[in-house]
């Protein structure tokens, strides 16, 4: 465990009164491997470590702990406030009905998660309308008529409809009409650099107006993380990520990396593929398991 | 990149990075790039653009020895089973081959062995028709394998072909899933010998060194005989191929690089090298 190494790499060095600049130096070098086997972006690597240093060097060595469970403390600390602090909760705001996009990369897990939310919600109290805008993945809407009908929501459908925007405008004009509190707008899966399909997503946003954009990223996205969440944040802005397939064993490094780069919470995590394997994010946890 | 006018520190440092983004991974970039240091000591390398070129090369031969396309023997039935973990684009990647290899004068019949996502057989079923091939399916929630068992019966009562089996999603620490894949592999293998012909595990670009473990568990779980890599038209590189060519040997065949019918392209060392430098 990086503990263990962190240890051997203290042990080596003569017992000191306090962490230094000399045995700080091989620690980091091994915690800055770790978060990037982790998939950590290499940028966000290189400043957390810096930032690991300053806050490491000079504090006084405890008895009570090894100078390796130390480190790991102060870096399993920082990550978790570098990653909390924010609430999961789902900003509803004063729109009738509160429009929920859902939005990411092909195959991150956005029409699963979209039902996900929606049983979430309703156990809220809330009644819950769906909507697929995905008129070009072969059986998307079929996919999410299947998994909404599971929890029994409500479900637009397009008949003939092929413009997602119309789609949409329909859906949100449709649950108003019946009383639905919350529409959660499931999107095709589309690559940032794909400025047609962004526009789309810009057009939606401007007609519904949501009250939450949630970016739907995999547990086990590597570098390009930052690449993706970047764009998709400047271009449409997101209010949060939902990380999904938690219930792998990809480290999730992606997450200090949303988190750095765009700066917004992830709220919630997918941990399985039933309805019900939706949680709240631990940034504790992440952190653990970030670090391995 | 930026150019370095010498070999330096500064140099070194820049290949680091760009390995590392383009998910080489840490400790396989720290061996390449103390593998050019060494070089660079021994006065082999004299410039900059000779140090790109050796590490552009260095990696190009590791996918070299694995480049394999796919060579599917003729008048037999050749069964190949499509696995991987959700989401990264194994039914999609079914449509495209069977398109393709209809194309190569194949006979191509499709098999919708995903018996539990949603609408994951009409998904199937839009494919086979986009691509006009037959489809084998059953009811929902059927036995996958029992879907496979069918299949293979009815291909054996019918003309020499490929049959390609759409697999559902699942992770590769699951461990009653991977024993769902075993199973299907031994009832095809007593159905008809020698099958599956080929494992094609489908890996998404996009995913980081949790791909070298999946590639690694399938391959000792039921075995993996070809690699095909999606999502190759966005901006993640791929680059875990390089330690999966390196550390497990199994043949590149294709990527995928869209999602569109034929958007998808031959596994090429040289273009792959090109692309994660660009
Ligand atoms: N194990 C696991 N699988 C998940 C999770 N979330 C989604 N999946 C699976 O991931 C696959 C893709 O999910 P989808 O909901 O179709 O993904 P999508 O983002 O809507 O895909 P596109 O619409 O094509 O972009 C499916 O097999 C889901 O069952 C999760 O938290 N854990
Ligand atoms: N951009 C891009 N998208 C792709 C590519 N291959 C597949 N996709 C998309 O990825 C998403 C998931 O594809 P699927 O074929 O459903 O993936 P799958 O592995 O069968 O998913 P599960 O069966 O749920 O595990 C779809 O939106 C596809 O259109 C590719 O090469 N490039
Ligand atoms: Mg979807
Ligand atoms: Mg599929």
């Amino acid at each position: 465990s990086l503990t263990d190494k962190l240890d051997g790499i203290f042990r080596k060095l003569k017992g000191r009164g306090s962490l230094d600049e000399e045995n700080i130096q091989s620690a980091l070098k091994e915690i800055r491997m770790a978060l990037l086997e982790a998939d950590v972006n290499f940028r966000v690597v290189r400043d957390f470590i810096e930032d690991i240093r300053k806050r490491a060097v000079g504090q006084e060595v405890f008895d009570s702990i090894t100078p390796g469970q130390q480190v790991v403390k102060i870096v399993h600390d920082r990550l978790t406030e570098l990653m909390g602090g924010v609430s999961s909760r789902l900003k509803f705001g004063s729109r009738f009905p509160a429009p929920i996009m859902l939005v990411g990369l092909q195959g991150c897990g956005k029409t699963t998660t979209a039902v996900k939310l929606a049983r979430l919600v309703a156990a809220q109290g809330k009644r819950v309308y769906l909507v697929s805008a995905d008129v070009y993945r072969p059986a998307a809407m079929e996919q999410l008529k299947v998994l909404g009908g599971k929890i029994g929501a409500g479900i637009f459908a397009a008949a003939g409809l092929q413009d997602p925007i119309e789609i949409c405008v329909q859906a949100v004009e449709e649950a108003r009409r019946n009383g639905y509190e919350v529409i959660v707008v499931d999107t095709a899966g589309r690559l940032a650099i794909d400025a047609q399909m962004m526009d789309e997503l810009k057009r939606i946003k401007a007609q519904i107006n949501p009250s939450e954009i949630l970016f739907v990223a995999d547990a086990m996205t590597g570098q390009d993380a930052v690449n993706v969440a970047g764009r998709f944040d400047e271009q449409l802005g997101i209010d949060g990520v939902i990380m999904t397939k938690m219930d792998g064993d990809a480290r999730g490094g992606a997450a200090l990396s949303l988190k750095a780069v765009i700066g917004k919470p992830i709220k919630f995590v997918g941990v399985g593929e039933k309805i019900e394997a939706l949680e709240v994010f631990h940034p504790e946890r992440m952190a653990s398991r970030i670090l391995g | 990149i930026l150019g370095s006018k010498e070999i330096d520190r500064a140099l070194f440092e820049e290949l680091e990075e760009a390995l590392i983004v383009a998910d080489v991974g840490p400790a396989f970039t720290g061996e390449l790039i103390e593998s050019l240091k060494e070089k660079v000591r021994r006065k082999e390398l004299g410039s900059p653009e000779i140090l790109r070129k050796v590490l552009r090369e260095t990696m190009r031969e590791i996918l070299l020895k694995n480049e394999a396309p796919l060579k599917i023997p003729p008048d037999q039935i050749y069964t190949i089973m499509v696995v991987g973990v959700n989401g990264t684009g194994k039914t999609t990647t079914i449509g495209k081959l069977a398109h393709q290899l209809k194309g190569e004068g194949h006979e191509v019949m499709l098999v919708a062995a995903d018996t539990f996502r949603a609408a994951a057989v009409e998904q199937l079923e839009a494919w086979a028709k986009r691509a006009e091939v037959p489809l084998i399916r059953q009811a929902p929630n059927a036995d996958p394998a029992a879907v496979v068992y069918d299949a293979l019966r009815s291909a054996k009562a019918g003309r020499p072909g490929v049959v390609i089996i759409d697999t559902a999603g699942r992770l590769h620490t699951k461990v009653n899933l991977m024993e769902e894949l075993k199973k299907m592999r031994r009832i095809m293998g007593r159905e008809l010998p020698g099958a599956p012909h080929e494992v094609l595990l489908v890996l998404d670009a996009t995913t980081g060194q949790n791909a070298v473990v999946q590639a690694r568990m399938f391959r000792d779980e039921i075995g993996v005989t070809g690699l095909i890599l999606t999502k190759l038209d966005g901006t993640a590189k791929g680059g875990v191929v390089v330690r999966i060519a390196r550390e497990l040997n199994i043949p590149l065949r294709y990527i995928g690089v869209g999602e569109q019918v034929d958007d998808l392209r031959p596994f090429r060392a040289g273009e792959f090298v090109e692309a994660l430098f660009a």
